[in-house]
């Protein structure tokens, strides 16, 4: 069956903070996540890919308005973790191709990515879930890659940019 | 409001593919995706993080009886892309803590990943969507990192194992 998809979504209330070359052992993801739960601090997406060398990079987005806090608090656990040095973006947006009966990603996310491709727009990130597939861009292609995934989907009538 | 999990949730039938060290430019992941589409193979979890010195990891999931066929794609692609060689493992899960109102992942994660680091299960991947937080681990812990989550959650009654 043709999964169908019903929107485009974005949130410009976004910023990245990466935590690079964490070692991949049990109870690092929670030495990172826990402090920033324990601050009260909202979290969004959460990137991990496999680790390579016994090393590996961890991703998370919070609100912008928390950024400069949860920089801080990230910043104590890396060193303590023997980390590289946290690197952290809020000029990211995310966009996401929402469908339903995507009970598979691959043909939208092809033509997702065909068409931010055909616009020069680079992916930073990627992240899919059942009804949806979400890229991290920088914000200054907000607008654009929203209008091209419309017209990548033939879907009508404008998101509220 | 603190956000309440329904439940846990697993999928033995997947199949990690790796393809690292690609370009951080556009059209790579359409490159990658585009032919694992058009082979109708189906794709769940699609994982990229943020890129250093121009290079990043590209990971998807397909089911176990697409794995060979896949790797065979991908392996043809990465060398096209100048990237290292794929690497693929058809021993993992996909575990999933399912919640509803999670309007922060934070809070879930923490509990989450300690509780996986308490029993000593590492954390392989992670990706998040709004109504749940997924986690890859080696297939030979899916057992025990379902008994501890639904442990970690005060779930009670048994997932079908
Ligand atoms: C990197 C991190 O996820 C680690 N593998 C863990 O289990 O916590
Ligand atoms: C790595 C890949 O995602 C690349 N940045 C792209 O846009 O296709």
């Amino acid at each position: 069956e043709a999964p169908r998809v019903s929107g485009i979504a974005f949130s410009r209330n976004e910023a990245k903070i990466t935590v690079p070359g964490v070692p991949d052992r049990p109870g690092i993801a929670h030495a990172i996540l826990g402090p920033i739960s324990a601050a009260h601090i909202n979290v969004d997406v959460i990137i991990q890919n496999v680790s390579e060398a016994g090393k590996t990079d961890f991703t998370f987005t919070v609100e912008r308005s928390d950024f400069a806090k949860a920089m801080d608090i990230v910043r104590d656990i890396a060193q303590g973790l023997g980390a590289d040095a946290v690197q952290g973006d809020e000029h990211i947006v995310k966009v996401s191709v929402v469908g339903v009966g995507m009970r598979s990603h691959a043909g939208i996310a092809a033509t997702m990515f065909a068409s931010l491709a055909q616009e020069n727009i680079n992916i930073q990130m990627i992240s899919t879930s059942e009804i949806k597939i979400s890229v991290v861009v920088d914000e200054k292609y907000l607008e654009l890659a929203v209008r091209t995934l419309h017209t990548a989907f033939a879907l009508h009538g404008e998101a509220a940019l």
